[in-house]
């Protein structure tokens, strides 16, 4: 399984609707400080289910709606869709059920001061449905596949128990 | 479950040995499980030494060797997981020009062995040299970001600001 | 003790701010004291929004905002006060290149109005050219360190491994 | 007053006596990952009274003692001494009695096992006369002009009450 793109729209800087594929194995990302970059991985970890506004640098689940700018006005909806190509022997019996023509949509928006909903393929689920399927492949918001920016000196400088973390999502 | 973690632990410990070697030309490095017998419960230690240099305590590395030793890490665990992609953001920040190079050759070569997909977030003109495709995120309007498919060879001129 | 607190206040928080606009090309920022009445007791805050952009939380800077506004602060006590060395540990590696400038020139700018001395540890081209001295670091004895003085133009060469 | 240069012998990775003389305003150091920039910061870190460990990224005093390489021996003893050029409207009460030739040396010596002894200008003193000096110049091991490797941004993300250090060492 792997994912094939990532759309955003009203996500933290990028106010209107942005897709961004992964056709290729490396994909690089470049721009100048504060252009945007960061948020696009703040995307991708909060459409998995992250639900810690710390750890999307706000304090609230608003911040990450478009705040607006000097030239255009804050937005009320936030949404991310990510788009999953998926064979069946990658995937765990939770999610088996997912595999129509071998996509997955997973989907999330959030209104202003009203809360966030999650859609996968169209139908709306819980938050437990999308943490899981990511939880199966391993991966999801909180996962070691996700490097912050700043922080790939912690994994060594963590305690040893803490480490362990590592071990138990590979095996 | 104790097998399973027994053998995870070994499959990791020798990829991270041997990309450990490969990353710093040499040295050695191995893993250790610490503080209890029982497999679920003990914590993870790592023993390195950079070539040349004596076996030392992890936190006497510099910040260029802390950032080496755990991408040897993390990519030993990437290898044997089924994760959709990994996502490093200027994970090449602390490195020298040389250690550049030799993350970058070692991204390149997991690419050949698995279909994982990276998404690598760099200042580093050396990194971007290394990408399949390079997407740059610009504020033409302030406070907007856009993204733009960038041609390598034109990045001196689009992103003068890089 | 409290007027000398506020009389350091007032001069940090304008140096502060003329230094954030020239660091930034723009934009605004100043300090705040906050949490007490009482000078000797408050807290400081840093309100600051790069050009373009809306007051924000501090918390919602991208790394190289974050390091550029730091920079600003640190300098605009640093004038003030009768230290003798400045030391900067890699600071600019968050940093594009277009800010890399601007931290330079800001860096040139602070020698010529005071005869305070920098001690400025990089891997960035860019920032070496601005050094008026530059020595290597080499540990060609593994294990061993030992400084050799680096003539500018002969950089390509000798520090490969830069 | 300003620091003319630094003579280290046996701490951490700089195991044979080297010196760095400050000639110029913007002094450089360059050098590949691991080959001891940073050492040479914790160097005058502790000479100026340093005495956390851990803040020297070692966990106990032995540890900024050269351990020895595959080549070379390990050593028992460090020093590191600091020169400054010294003229008397810079300094307070508690330091003019040292403004003999408009110099002052320190020096921190550490015997593995044993502790370390300081010096000003050959006589030895006590590590709170080294840290009071520093302190008047509102400088020291943890004043605000040392930034440490990767801690740019902390400045920024600490506490209010946190930050006002900023404010007293300044004031
Ligand atoms: N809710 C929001 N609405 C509008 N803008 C926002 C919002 N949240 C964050 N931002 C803006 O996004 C910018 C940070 O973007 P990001 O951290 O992605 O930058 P970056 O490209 O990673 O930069 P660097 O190279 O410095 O790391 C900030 O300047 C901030 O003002
Ligand atoms: N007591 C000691 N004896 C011998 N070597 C030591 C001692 N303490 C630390 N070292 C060595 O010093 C090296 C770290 O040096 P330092 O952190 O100064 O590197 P650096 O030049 O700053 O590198 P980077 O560019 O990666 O930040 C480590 O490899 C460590 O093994
Ligand atoms: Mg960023
Ligand atoms: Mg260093």
């Amino acid at each position: 399984m792997f994912i094939s793109k990532i759309k955003l729209s009203g996500f933290k800087s990028f106010s209107d609707e942005t897709v961004l594929n992964f056709d290729y194995s490396l994909n690089g990302i470049i721009g100048p400080n504060g252009s945007g970059k960061s948020n696009i991985v703040e995307a991708i970890k909060w459409v998995m289910g992250e639900n810690s506004s710390k750890s999307l640098r706000g304090s609230g689940m608003n911040d990450i709606i478009f705040s607006g700018s000097t030239t255009k006005a804050s937005k009320n909806i936030a949404s991310v869709t990510l788009f999953l190509k998926i064979d069946s022997k990658d995937i765990s019996s939770s999610s088996k059920k997912y595999i129509n023509s071998g996509n997955i949509e997973v989907e999330r928006q959030i209104i202003r001061d009203t809360g966030s909903t999650y859609r996968i393929n169209g139908k709306e689920v819980r938050a437990k449905d999308v943490q899981f399927l990511f939880a199966d492949l391993s991966s999801g918001s909180r996962a070691t596949n996700i490097i912050d920016q700043g922080s790939i000196g912690n994994l060594i400088t963590q305690k040893p128990s803490e480490r362990r973390r590592i071990l138990d999502e590979a095996a | 479950a104790r097998n399973r973690v027994l053998n995870t632990f070994a499959s990791i410990n020798s990829t991270f040995s041997e990309l450990f070697k490969k990353l710093f030309d040499g040295g050695k490095a191995y893993l250790e499980l610490i503080e209890s017998e029982d497999p679920l419960e003990a914590g993870l230690e790592l023993l390195v030494s950079p070539p040349g240099k004596k076996l030392q305590r992890i936190s006497l590395l510099s910040g260029g060797e802390k950032a080496l030793a755990s991408l040897a890490l993390i990519f030993s665990t990437f290898i044997n997981r089924q994760t959709p992609i990994c996502i490093l953001d200027e994970v090449d920040a602390p490195l020298d020009d040389f250690n550049v190079e030799r993350f970058c050759s070692l991204l390149k070569e997991t690419t050949k062995i698995t279909n994982k997909k990276f998404l690598v977030i760099t200042h580093n003109k050396i990194t971007m040299g290394y990408m399949n495709k390079v997407y740059g995120v610009t504020m033409n309007e302030p406070g907007i970001s856009k993204l733009v498919s960038v041609n390598l060879d034109k990045i001196d001129s689009e992103f003068a600001a890089e």
